[in-house]
C-alpha cells in the first residue's frame, strides 16, 4: 500500500498473533471451558418476568454495572496489546473511551447462543425480552442481531483477538494526539489478522466481512449514547448516584 | 482528557494484573 516503513516479516506477525491472542484469553471474562460447563442455561418465564417488571432505572442500573465489568476485561486486555502502551496517555484514553463498549459486542459472540438467539447475562442465557424494562428494544435486538451474525462467522479465539485489537486500534478516532503512531499498529494489527485468517484457510470474503462490522459497531455504540442520554433526562439523580463512576466516565 | 478521566487513567497505570 506504498507504505514507506518496512514491510512486517512473518515471523513479526506470527509473535504479534500469539501476543494478541495470549491477551485476549488472558482477560476474556468467560473461558470457554466455564461456558461449556454453563450448557447453556437460560431463564426460567418467571425469572425473565421479574427481570422484566423491575423498575427502568433498576434494570438500567444492573446493565451498566454488567457493561462497566466487561469493559474492564477490555482495559486489561488493551493494555497487554503490544504497543498499546507505547501510546501517549491520551491517545490509551480515546481509544478505550470510544472502543472498549465495541469490543465488548464483539466478545459477546463468545456468549452468544444462536439457536436461542439469547445472550449470557447476569448467571443464565438471557433473549431480548428480557431486557424489555429498559425501553430500548429497538437498539436490543440490533445488539442481538449484530452478535448472531458475528456467531455466524465462527471465529476462532486467536481470529476474534485480533479483530478485537483492530477495532479497538482504530486511527480515526477524534482527538488521537499521535495519530501516525495509531495508524502504524493498526496496519500491523490488520496485516496479524489477515495473517490468522490465511493461516486458518478461512475463504476470502471474512476480512471484508469483519471490516463491514466495524460500521455496525460505530452505530450500537453512538445509539447507546443517545438512549444512555435520554435516560439521563428523565432521571438524572439515578445516573449520578447509582451508576458505575467508570460508566459515567467513560459515556456521561 | 486525563483530568476528565481519572478511573480509567489509574486502571491503565495499574500493573497488569
Amino acid at each position: 500500500n506504498g507504505d514507506a516503513s518496512p514491510p512486517v516479516s512473518m515471523a513479526e506477525l506470527d509473535h504479534l498473533v500469539q501476543i494478541i491472542s495470549k491477551s485476549h484469553l488472558e482477560t476474556c471474562q468467560y473461558l470457554r471451558e466455564e461456558l461449556q460447563q454453563m450448557s447453556w442455561q437460560s431463564f426460567l418465564q418467571d425469572e425473565v418476568e421479574s427481570y422484566q417488571n423491575k423498575p427502568r432505572e433498576a434494570m438500567w442500573q444492573l446493565c451498566a454495572v454488567k457493561i462497566t465489568e466487561a469493559i474492564q476485561y477490555v482495559v486489561e486486555f488493551a493494555k497487554r496489546i503490544d504497543g498499546f502502551m507505547d501510546l501517549c496517555q491520551n491517545d490509551q484514553i480515546v481509544l478505550l473511551k470510544a472502543g472498549s463498549l465495541e469490543v465488548v459486542f464483539v466478545r459477546m459472540c463468545r456468549v452468544f447462543d444462536s439457536q436461542n438467539n439469547a445472550v449470557y447475562f447476569d448467571g443464565k442465557f438471557a433473549g431480548p425480552d428480557v431486557f424489555r424494562a429498559l425501553g430500548c428494544d429497538d437498539l436490543i435486538t440490533s445488539v442481538f442481531d449484530f452478535a448472531k451474525s458475528l456467531c455466524s462467522l465462527h471465529l476462532t479465539e486467536d481470529e476474534l483477538a485480533l479483530f478485537s485489537a483492530f477495532v479497538l486500534l482504530s486511527a480515526d478516532r477524534s482527538w488521537l494526539q499521535e495519530k501516525l503512531q495509531v495508524e502504524k499498529l493498526q496496519q500491523k494489527t490488520q496485516l496479524a489478522l489477515q495473517h490468522v485468517l490465511q493461516k486458518n484457510h478461512r475463504e476470502d470474503g471474512v476480512l471484508n466481512k469483519l471490516r463491514c462490522k466495524v460500521a455496525v459497531l460505530r452505530s450500537l455504540c453512538s445509539r447507546h449514547t443517545e438512549k444512555l442520554s435520554a435516560f439521563r433526562a428523565v432521571y438524572p439523580d439515578i445516573v449520578r448516584t447509582h451508576f458505575p463512576p467508570l460508566y459515567k466516565e467513560l459515556f456521561g | 482528557l486525563k483530568e476528565k478521566h481519572k478511573i480509567l487513567h489509574q486502571l491503565l497505570q495499574n500493573s497488569t494484573s
